[in-house]
């Protein structure tokens, strides 16, 4: 562990965390595309297969919990209590042009061709589309709440603080996962124009409103 | 220089 890898994991804490609250206290998921959490649900579920059989530390297994947890309770939120604020007009990302595409990468580029390994690469390329139906939805509502910025910064954070982790730990640790790394990139890359927004807007107090 | 230990990030 290190602080980059450590602070990345707060950053993703706090995402999650945001993005609950802002669902509990506003009892509305307005703004929230459903789409990209069913793609994290995916995506955790398919990554933490391991979570029962191999034990790293009371630290990873309970954030592996709680990811898990709060992904499904999500869902729940937006699916079923708060269904009636889901806006499912705006949120028509089509996921299927992102999940066979990734599937079919993840059988041909892997570290190994063995089950457990191409379901964990799978999960790591779909991570790094899996906010695309989130960005979409906002380009298509022209705006975003505040706090859904907030979480979209957070979210985004995480993994680049995570591209920090990978430069430490090579230079550290001589670790280094091509795959991980390439995947993270693109996925920080997705949000630079949010970045961007959300540095020169919300930092000024204003609201994100793309040019719709 | 391949990763070495198994997958200990989330």
């Amino acid at each position: 562990m290190n602080i980059f890898r450590l602070c990345g994991d707060m950053s993703h804490l706090a995402a999650i965390i945001i993005l609950l609250l802002k669902m509990w206290k506003t009892r509305s998921v307005a703004g929230i595309s459903g789409k990209s959490q069913i793609l994290f649900a995916t995506v955790f579920t398919a990554r933490y297969l391991d979570l029962f059989t191999s034990f790293i530390s009371i630290y990873n297994t309970c954030m592996k919990v709680f990811f898990i947890g709060t992904v499904y309770f999500t869902i729940y939120l937006i699916y079923m209590k708060f269904k009636a604020t889901y806006d499912s007009n705006h949120d028509s990302f089509r996921v299927e042009f992102l999940i066979v595409p990734v599937g079919g990468l993840a059988f041909l580029v892997n570290h190994e061709f063995a089950p457990l390994e191409i379901i964990w690469t799978f999960s790591i390329y779909l991570e790094s589309v899996a906010i695309l139906p989130q960005l979409f939805m906002i380009s298509k509502t022209g705006e975003a709440e505040t706090i859904t910025s907030h979480y979209l910064f957070a979210l985004g954070s995480y993994r680049a603080l995570y591209l920090c982790n990978w430069i430490y730990r090579y230079y550290a640790e001589g670790f280094f996962d091509l795959i991980a790394v390439v995947a993270g990139v693109v996925q920080t890359i997705l949000y630079c124009d949010f970045f961007y927004l959300y540095i020169t807007k919300v930092m000024k107090g204003k609201k994100i409103s793309l040019p719709a | 220089k391949k990763k070495k230990k198994g997958k200990d990030e989330l």
